[in-house]
C-alpha cells in the first residue's frame, strides 16, 4: 500500500482573461478542500466519506459550477447532477435534475446506501430527497448574479457554454485555438471551445 | 463541475463528481457527471473524476476507460490517464483527475487549463490552474 492520496478539481477549461484575484480565490478554495480531505484521511475516514465531504464543500462554495453557483438552463433555472462511487465493491449512486437539494453529492450517496437503485432523476430524485429528509432550499439559492450575466451572454451568442466564466469582451475574442475551432457545433448550437467549463 | 478522488490508508479508492452542467443548456439535459463510467468511476484499482465537454466524455466512457486500460493493458495510472485523454476524446475537450490504490495521483487535460489540487501522504501538495 502506498499511503493515502487525494485529488480535487473545479472544472476544465478556464477563461484566459480570468482576473488574478479570481485565480487566487480559486486556489484558496482548492487548498481548503485539500486540507479538509487530508484531515479526514489522517483521521482514518474511509475514502467514500472523504470524497463526499470534499465535494459537499465545493458545492456549498459558489465559486465553481456545482451546487450554489451552478450553471443555468436556458430557462434561467438550475438543474444539478452528481454521482459517487466506492471502489472496493464498486457500489455507486447518481442523481440528475435536482432543483432544491442543497448538496447533490449527499443525495447520490443516499441513493447508493438507502435505495435499491443506482440512479434517480428529476421528480423521483426530489421525492427521494424529501423521504430521506435531506436539506432542501428554493431554486433561487443556487442562482448567482454572475451566472445570470453569463446566461445573458450565452443567449446573445446563441451558444452553449461549458462553464460560467466568460471574458468581458464576449465569445469571439476568447478563442485561443484556430478560428474554425469555434465553429464546432453541438446539438445545432455553436460551441465556444475556449469558453471554459 | 467539481470532483474529488481519494485512496485511503487501506488502499480503498472512491470518486465523486457534481455539477450544474452547461450554461444555457436545454432543460432536462443530462451530462457526464452523473453517469457512472463516464464522469465518475472507482474500483479496486483506481478512482477517476472527469470534467469538460460532457457529450465527449460520455461517448468516450472516459472514467471507466482509465480503469480498463490499467486492468487489461497493464498501464500505470499516469499512462492510463494520458492514453484516455489522448485517444478517447476525438475532438472533445476535457480533463480528469485520478488516484490509484498504490497512493499515486494523476491528472491530464486537453483544455487550456483545469482547476486542480493534489496531496499525498508523503507530503506532496500542489494546487494549479494553467497548463
Amino acid at each position: 500500500m502506498g499511503g493515502w492520496a487525494i485529488a480535487v478539481h473545479g472544472g476544465a477549461g478556464v477563461d484566459p482573461n480570468l482576473p488574478q484575484e479570481r485565480q487566487e480565490e480559486a486556489k484558496k478554495l482548492l487548498a481548503r478542500c485539500l486540507d479538509l480531505g487530508i484531515s479526514a484521511l489522517r483521521s482514518n475516514l474511509p475514502a467514500i466519506d472523504a470524497v463526499e465531504l470534499v465535494v459537499r464543500e465545493l458545492e456549498t462554495d459558489p465559486l465553481f459550477n456545482s451546487g450554489r453557483g451552478s450553471a443555468l438552463t436556458e430557462n434561467g433555472t438550475v438543474e444539478m447532477e452528481a454521482s459517487i462511487m466506492d471502489g472496493p465493491k464498486r457500489r455507486c449512486g447518481a442523481v440528475s435534475g435536482l432543483t432544491t437539494v442543497k448538496n447533490p453529492i449527499s443525495l447520490a450517496r443516499l441513493v447508493m446506501e438507502k435505495s435499491p437503485h443506482s440512479y434517480l432523476a428529476f421528480s423521483g430524485a426530489e421525492e427521494f430527497a424529501r423521504q430521506q429528509g435531506v436539506e432542501t432550499v428554493d431554486n433561487g439559492y443556487f442562482i448567482t448574479e454572475e451566472n445570470l450575466g453569463m446566461l445573458k451572454l450565452a443567449k446573445e451568442a446563441n451558444s452553449i457554454l461549458f462553464d460560467y466564466r466568460i471574458p468581458a469582451v464576449g465569445l469571439e475574442s476568447c478563442s485561443v485555438g484556430p478560428p474554425d475551432d469555434n465553429l464546432l457545433a453541438m446539438n445545432g448550437l455553436p460551441i465556444s471551445l475556449y469558453a471554459p467549463e | 463541475t467539481v470532483g474529488c478522488v481519494v485512496v485511503d490508508s487501506q488502499g480503498r479508492c472512491a470518486a465523486a463528481t457534481s455539477t450544474g452542467g452547461l450554461m444555457n443548456k436545454m432543460a432536462g439535459r443530462i451530462g457526464d457527471s452523473p453517469l457512472i463510467g463516464a464522469g465518475t468511476y472507482a474500483c479496486d484499482l483506481c478512482g477517476v473524476s472527469c470534467t469538460g465537454e460532457g457529450e465527449a466524455i460520455i461517448r468516450g466512457t472516459l472514467a471507466r476507460d482509465v480503469a480498463a486500460v490499467m486492468e487489461y493493458k497493464g498501464l500505470s495510472l499516469q499512462e492510463a490517464v494520458d492514453f484516455v485523454v489522448n485517444e478517447r476524446l476525438d475532438e472533445g475537450r476535457a480533463g480528469l483527475i485520478a488516484v490509484s490504490r498504490n497512493g499515486e495521483v494523476a491528472c491530464r487535460f486537453n483544455t487550456n487549463a483545469m482547476f486542480r489540487g493534489f496531496a499525498t501522504e508523503d507530503g506532496f501538495t500542489e494546487v494549479g490552474i494553467w497548463d
